[in-house]
């Protein structure tokens, strides 16, 4: 599958909760998103990556305008399962790299993951699909990051 | 946007490397993926949730045939960064609900966690995407989690 890494693409409008410490085990995850459905609320990314004991944590976005709503809920679910904490954070950037063919190519995501370190931009959370890979940064960042993406892309920064 | 959902798909060709407690700062996921794709393994799935402390985890997924030779990098990797641990697990299952419109639905992720649930199947792992959830399962499970999937989503399940 021949890779084309067809465009950079940044956005401002999300915020990320993270509700850590949850015991690991069958339902917790539906408690977490369900009271978020039932408030309307939209959600973008949806990441839980690996157990640690006998807890994980699972962390999503939000738009920003439902932010707090959003953080309030996730405090009565944490008590409610008993987690560890709820985070939270509106002040981040989704930055991805767009093309088909990603699946099979570790390469891009590696040269994404340099590309964003070179300029010392942290990474936050990762996300990818077949056509995209996702990262949240600090907001402050999302121009450079989106600059330097593209050149090492060799994508046209017009 | 009308969410449809399409289909629920599953695969068992898929093994989990999840490398826990690296420092959290730039150039770290660039030295967890760089020799992956230097060694020319396929990722299907990249994960990082949230930190914790001033350390997080990342995970990914590599086609089973390609689970050892990538446990034994990552042992490397984890060593040079600094890493509390490297897990890793052969025996899972990637099932995914797809359809158009799932960014603005978190009702379907949550509706997929609940049925996943509702059959005691737990979830270790979450990525979405526009067009896609998948959770990481026991693979043991993956025929019973597709068959509760197409039932809840109302799927014709031939
Ligand atoms: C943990 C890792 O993702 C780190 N934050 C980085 O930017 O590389
Ligand atoms: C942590 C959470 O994902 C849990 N494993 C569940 O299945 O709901």
């Amino acid at each position: 599958e021949r890779l084309v890494v067809s465009g950079v693409t940044s956005s401002k409008n999300e915020a990320r909760i993270a509700v850590k410490g949850v015991p690991d085990q069958p339902g917790i995850a539906a408690k977490i998103l369900t009271p978020i459905a039932e408030a309307g609320i939209n959600v973008d990314m949806i990441v839980q990556s690996s157990p640690t004991g006998d807890t994980n944590d699972l962390a999503f976005t939000v738009p920003k305008t439902d932010y707090k709503r959003a953080m309030e809920i996730e405090r009565n679910v944490a008590r409610d399962i008993g987690a560890q904490d709820v985070r939270g954070d509106d002040s981040i950037a989704k930055v991805s790299v767009v093309g088909v063919g990603m699946k099979s190519h570790s390469g891009v995501a590696a040269k994404m993951f340099s590309t964003l370190a070179a300029e010392g931009i942290n990474i936050r959370m990762i996300s990818t699909s077949e056509i995209r890979i996702s990262c949240i940064i600090t907001d402050k960042y999302a121009e450079l990051a989106v600059r330097a993406l593209h050149s090492a892309f060799g994508l046209n920064s017009e």
